[in-house]
């Protein structure tokens, strides 16, 4: 897989999108 | 009380797959699919198998040599059934679809403690797009298309009793199917009819992110989800793909998504070996196995990890295949006829 295709990947995507999202 | 024909052993089939026991479903409507689950009888959980016609779901019970008997059966009248709907981590409840071509109820399916008679609940009604149960005893469903789409989480009690209730945003596009994410418990998948795949957080119902996918291939539905690494692998079917010379008929295609940046890459096209032909009719996928019916009759299922099929199981008895789940119970593949025959293999 070229990850590099991906951007930058973190491995707390779930809490940090939680925390952007609206409620 | 109803007991099977005699089980056959012996049987070794293309591939991987052994034949470990048949029984047929003697109902005179057309059968329309089948799940393995555990039922409590007697203070003791069984794995049992239900199989669903049109008119009547049956719970079939195994005896000592590997003989199936029926247990309960509930009939439906009015509405006939479209699906099961296995409710992991539940004993002692089945959930089924109901409808003509959508669903139009979800009920579910029990038996009272006392005389252990049949008993059915209507959970939902309405213009149901998609249901999926999922562990820890949840059931999510979405009723509705576009702006008034409600997508909702019911839980149940350990035994099928009292449940709660919990709505997540809707994505103001119509779901086609639900997926879980292996490896993360509170993360739920959907796709939609304009290729999106969307991630919701099922504690607190927010929608996450959106990620259009490739546009090759329209009307993908996801059956499963992995977390790896800060990354979710996506199992896809796609059943409008056109068959191309080079790949053949893609059946499966696992994608690899960036959640972050909502980027995605085709990782693993699952097509079919040399000789075969069809489109993907219906399918499950469990851990890192995936199997399909083809329009040709034949049943096909890949390794995900190795990359490539792994067993092709021809229509038996001259009769096509209709149906394939992987047991919620073991590592058996349920395979089934429209006549009610259905073949248990180890895989």
């Amino acid at each position: 897989c070229r990850t590099a295709d991906l951007g930058p990947i973190s491995l707390n995507w779930f809490e940090e999108l939680s925390s952007e999202a609206p409620p | 009380t109803e007991i099977t024909d005699l089980p056959a052993r012996d049987s070794l089939n293309p591939g991987s797959l052994q034949l470990v026991s048949k029984f047929k479903n003697p109902s005179s409507s057309c059968s329309v699919d089948v799940s393995a689950v555990w039922w409590e009888r007697a203070a003791a959980k069984e794995p049992c198998i239900i199989t669903a016609c049109e008119d009547v779901v049956s719970l079939w019970k195994p005896l000592d040599t590997l003989q199936w008997e029926k247990v309960h059966t509930w009939h439906f009248t009015e509405v006939p059934v479209l699906q099961i709907v296995p409710v992991p981590d539940v004993y002692n409840l089945i959930c089924v679809a109901l409808g003509n071509l959508e669903i139009r109820e979800i009920r579910a399916l029990l038996c009272s403690s006392g005389d252990e008679s049949e008993k059915q609940v209507l959970l939902k009604s309405g213009n149901i797009k998609a249901v999926l149960g999922l562990t820890k005893r949840r059931l999510v469903s979405s009723i509705g298309t576009f702006c008034n789409q409600q997508v909702q989480i019911m839980t149940f009690a350990e035994d099928g009793g009292s449940k709660d209730e919990q709505l997540l945003m809707p994505p103001d596009e119509t779901i086609l199917a639900f997926a879980e994410v292996q490896g993360m418990q509170d993360a739920l998948l959907g796709t939609t009819t304009v290729n999106n795949i969307v991630i919701w957080n099922l504690k607190t119902g927010q929608l996450l992110k959106k990620v259009h996918i490739d546009d090759s291939y329209q009307a993908s539905v996801c059956h499963r989800a992995y977390s790896e690494m800060g990354l979710l692998f996506v199992v896809l079917s796609h059943p409008c793909a056109k068959e191309s010379q080079v790949f053949g008929s893609p059946v499966f295609q696992l994608l690899v998504i960036n959640p972050k940046t909502a980027q995605s890459v085709g990782i693993l096209l699952c097509c079919l070996p040399p000789g075969q032909a069809g489109r993907f009719l219906e399918g499950d996928v469990k851990d890192h196995v995936a199997a399909a019916v083809l329009t040709s009759g034949t049943i096909a299922v890949w390794d995900l990890l190795l990359g490539h099929c792994t067993a092709v199981l021809p229509p038996a008895s001259d009769q096509s295949w209709s149906l394939v789940k992987w047991s919620g119970t073991d590592s058996h593949l349920l395979a089934g006829q429209k006549d009610g025959n259905v073949f248990i293999y180890r895989y």
